[in-house]
């Protein structure tokens, strides 16, 4: 069983130690509030209440036998910076902190961590991509210029088929689904997904899921 | 072109304003605190000090004329509801509500909001598949029970061709793309994304981009 430790359960860090549980991941919950620990320990394999600067703690605890430790602590650069390093002494294989920022993010990798992870950073570039561009319900850049989106089908492409289309040939970009009611007439009926018939006609509702090169998705009328 | 309002400049709100307007869109930046509205000025196209939960002031300072407007308050769920009652009551199209909790996210839009966004709560979903799963990479779930998956090459892959793992046929998965590094000795060298040819085999350090139903993917050795 994969064994995970989350130290600093502050509303990132007590959400990823309650789904990691959920998902049967062994999970070692730490925060230095004791009442934090209480209200978690239910949810999870154990909770420790300790400070995550204190290297002879973290070691009575358990952290240099777990595969990943990973630092929610948001305010305190110091602190996570500090358990970083030591949870790296301490063997562990993976430890991915939590960045403040850009800078703080190049900081944390230079001195050991393998990941990075800002949550609200990572929330304004994807809200950033859904209201700039709003026919594109969703955009995820899965490569560097590479984008899987969801858009709208636009007006003019209704009742035309893919093949008709060209999308691949004219704007390089590749339907790999269709999102389409199961009942056409009302928007809240559930949305099914579909693989695209090249010959059958795009209809008022459809969404298309595209794979391309951003610079592509420029090209669709918005 | 495209006015948004960002109401509430924490990290989130800070970030979201500055992106939007580097993508062009015209921001309308909304504080309480004098000092961080002056430390935006320069990075959008207006920025006022105000409370959001005072209609006269939001009018004032037009808000019934922005399109979209994101609540990105953090800790004040009072100031959250007031906000996005009182911007959809000035007629603002699109409204979305930063939401502390699902709880909160149901109230919210119970009372308006045309969306909802939860920074650690989204983050913590995503990094609960990667540390889960470590042979992929990054899982976006871009349809109920549907994913875009990074996965590794699994060892007993490599050598094989696409057509011979007949991933389709067995596994349901759609290959989309492939990941390789330009020099494929060195850890260093940028990935390329190259679309798959069925005949060629997998190579060590392959990463394929596959998409399908998520009880599709547990079948991918670990
Ligand atoms: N040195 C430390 N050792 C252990 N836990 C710590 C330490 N420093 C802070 N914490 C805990 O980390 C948790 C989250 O940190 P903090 O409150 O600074 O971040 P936050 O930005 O509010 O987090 P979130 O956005 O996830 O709610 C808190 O519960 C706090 O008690
Ligand atoms: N009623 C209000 N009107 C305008 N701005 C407000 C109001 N209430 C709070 N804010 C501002 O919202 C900003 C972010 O809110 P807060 O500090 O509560 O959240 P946070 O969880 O720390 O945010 P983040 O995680 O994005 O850093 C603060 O700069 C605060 O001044």
């Amino acid at each position: 069983p994969t064994s995970i430790a989350v130290i600093g359960l502050g509303q990132f860090g007590s959400r990823l130690a309650a789904r990691l549980s959920e998902q049967g991941a062994e999970v070692l919950a730490i925060d230095r509030s004791r009442d934090i620990v209480e209200s978690i320990r239910d949810k999870v394999t154990h909770a420790v209440a300790l400070d995550a600067t204190d290297q002879e703690a973290l070691r009575a605890a358990g952290l240099a036998d777990v595969r990943a430790a990973v630092v929610c602590i948001g305010q305190n650069f110091e602190a996570i910076t500090l358990a970083t390093v030591l949870l790296k002494q301490l063997g562990v294989p993976r430890v991915v902190a939590r960045a403040p920022s850009p800078l703080a993010a190049r900081i944390l990798s230079s001195i050991g961590a393998d990941d990075i992870v800002n949550p609200e950073e990572e929330a304004a570039d994807r809200w950033c991509h859904r209201l700039v561009a709003p026919r594109f319900l969703s955009q995820i850049e899965f490569h560097e210029g590479y984008s899987l989106i969801e858009a709208k089908a636009p007006a003019d492409w209704i009742g035309r088929t893919l093949t008709d289309l060209h999308l691949r040939a004219k704007l390089g970009l590749h339907v790999v689904a269709l999102k389409r009611r199961r009942d056409a007439d009302d928007p809240e009926s559930p949305l099914r997904i579909e693989m695209p018939s090249p010959s059958s006609p795009l209809r008022t509702g459809d969404i298309l899921v595209l794979m391309g090169k951003d610079e592509d998705f420029a090209r669709i009328p918005q």
